[in-house]
């Protein structure tokens, strides 16, 4: 409130980030208890929240959705969690009310939306490398790019340090002894509704939240910060509280506001600034580079070459094009002179270029560079072999050799072929036409000759006409 | 649209409404 500290290193405790799920007695999943407890004789509702990984399931959220500090923009919670689909979601950061300002530091999924300018009020946030950090920072600190932070916001009142209570010195830090009829002890110790973001010791981040109403029922700051002892919380803060204090359970309110609607008979939860949101795992980048899909925080890689858990390396394969060409998002892109999806085999005569894409441009036919096109032909007009190039000339000109003769050979064979099976049906057909002029079975009859019957006709028409012969 | 809005009537303000924070 009193002092800004522009560079330095000012008092915060640093909690190595705890390990990947899935981790033993830890739930990869929020854990959502509901609690009545008595405080000094008095029954208080509220719920207390752990999530594993908050690195990637826990984000600061302005007020519906990015933009909304800077146009001022108060919301309910379910107005700012529901769109961005919280599991579980808060009240955050303080706000101006008038105004509808964000006070304090304010770091959404890695926008720096806010900056106190080095204010010294509690500080609750989580770096690039998931370490949890929590207590005082000076600019120089909040404006790290080396390690940076990925959510940040501001509370008042750091409760808990080091798994012991922090509120008197506290108090002292955050300038108690400026403030007119010590309003700010006031707010220590009044009964309100609360809530507070905090770590336990397996790096669980915490989300407190109490019922209540100022001056009348609730908890104080000294009874939410031993009950968070006693959950094994090591680092919390204080977040907003009184009308504010919200709690929004799968998109629905699951508390009981403080402030009044328009009609008094009901409770009205509070257009607040900025909202602490549990969701499904982010991936790192959020969009996978642009090259891939988050599935419960794993990015699942479009198309075949993109790898890696961002994907943003390109892998096209052990053989890595062969070292003629450069992996892109649709394979190999093969130098000059090369082609084939490794880019392992070289331009066939007659094409040159990037991929063989291109025919050569020489002419009678003479190869080309493959890699420039350029031909090699003299002023007579007869193809001067490249040296490179000479031996599979010699390759093809054998090659074209023993073709023709293979050919031609097969011809003549053919051909052969054909004569013979001629010969042979000439001579057959002059064999049979001989045979039938001088055969033994060739009959022709004569009905008559000189007009005599022959005598087996006479024969055969004498027996007709005797019908009564033996 | 008024039976839901809230009347911001549960105030609990760290700091006093009545002066603005200055620095030291």
């Amino acid at each position: 409130d009193c002092a800004r500290v522009r560079a330095g290193s000012l008092e915060h405790e640093s909690w190595p980030p705890p390990p990947p799920p899935p981790t033993p007695g830890v739930s990869p999943h929020p854990v959502v208890r509901a609690f009545v407890s008595h405080f000094s004789g008095r029954a208080v509702a509220g719920h207390l929240t752990r999530v594993a990984a908050p690195l990637r399931t826990f984000s600061v959220l302005e007020p519906r959705g990015p933009g909304g500090c800077a146009q001022r923009r108060r919301a309910t919670v379910e107005d700012t969690a529901v769109p961005a689909g919280c599991r579980v979601a808060q009240n955050g950061g303080f706000f101006r009310m008038g105004t509808g300002e964000c006070l304090g530091n304010v770091v959404s999924d890695g926008r720096r939306v806010s900056s106190s300018g080095g204010l010294q009020n509690a500080q609750f946030g989580i770096r690039r490398d998931g370490t949890l950090v929590t207590g005082y920072l000076s600019e120089e600190e909040v404006l790290d790019t080396v390690n940076p932070f990925i959510q940040l916001l501001s509370g008042v009142v750091w409760l808990i340090r080091n798994g012991s209570i922090y509120i008197n010195e506290s108090q002292a830090i955050e300038c108690d002894e400026t403030q007119e009829t010590g309003s700010f002890s006031k707010f220590v110790n009044v009964i309100s509704a609360r809530t507070a973001v905090g770590h336990d010791r397996k790096g669980q981040l915490v989300l407190f939240h109490a019922d209540g109403q100022t001056e009348q029922r609730g908890i104080n700051l000294w009874e939410m910060a031993e009950f968070l002892l006693g959950q094994d919380v090591v680092n919390a803060i204080n977040l907003d509280g009184g009308g504010s204090a919200t709690f929004v359970l799968n998109g629905t309110l699951a508390s009981y506001p403080s402030d009044h609607c328009q009609d008094n008979m009901w409770r009205c939860p509070r257009h607040v600034s900025t909202v602490v949101c549990v969701h499904e795992p982010h991936c790192q980048p959020p969009d996978c580079s642009g090259h891939g899909t988050c599935v419960d925080g794993h990015c699942e890689c479009t198309g075949h070459f993109w790898r890696g858990t961002a994907c943003n390396e390109l892998d096209c394969g052990p053989s890595n094009c062969s070292q003629h060409g450069l992996c892109t998002e649709t394979g190999c892109h093969c130098d000059a002179g090369w082609m084939g999806s490794n880019c392992s085999e070289e331009c066939p005569l007659g094409w040159y270029g990037p991929g063989c894409q291109r025919p050569c441009q020489c002419e009678h036919q003479c190869p080309c560079d493959p890699q420039t096109g350029n031909c090699s032909v003299s002023q007579v007009k007869q193809c001067l072999w490249p040296a490179e190039s000479t031996s599979r000339a010699g390759e093809m000109a054998f090659f074209t050799r023993t073709t023709w003769l293979v050919l031609t050979l097969v011809l003549v064979f053919l051909l052969l072929i054909s004569t013979v099976a001629n010969v042979s049906l000439l001579l057959g057909s002059r064999a049979e036409r001989n045979r039938h002029l001088g055969g033994e079975y060739a009959y022709h009859p004569l009905q008559e000759m000189n007009g005599e019957l022959l005598a087996t006709e006479k024969d055969q028409t004498e027996e007709s006409h005797s019908p009564f012969k033996d | 649209l008024g039976s839901r809005v809230s009347r911001d009537d549960d105030l609990l303000l760290p700091y006093s409404r009545a002066r603005a924070r200055t620095l030291r």
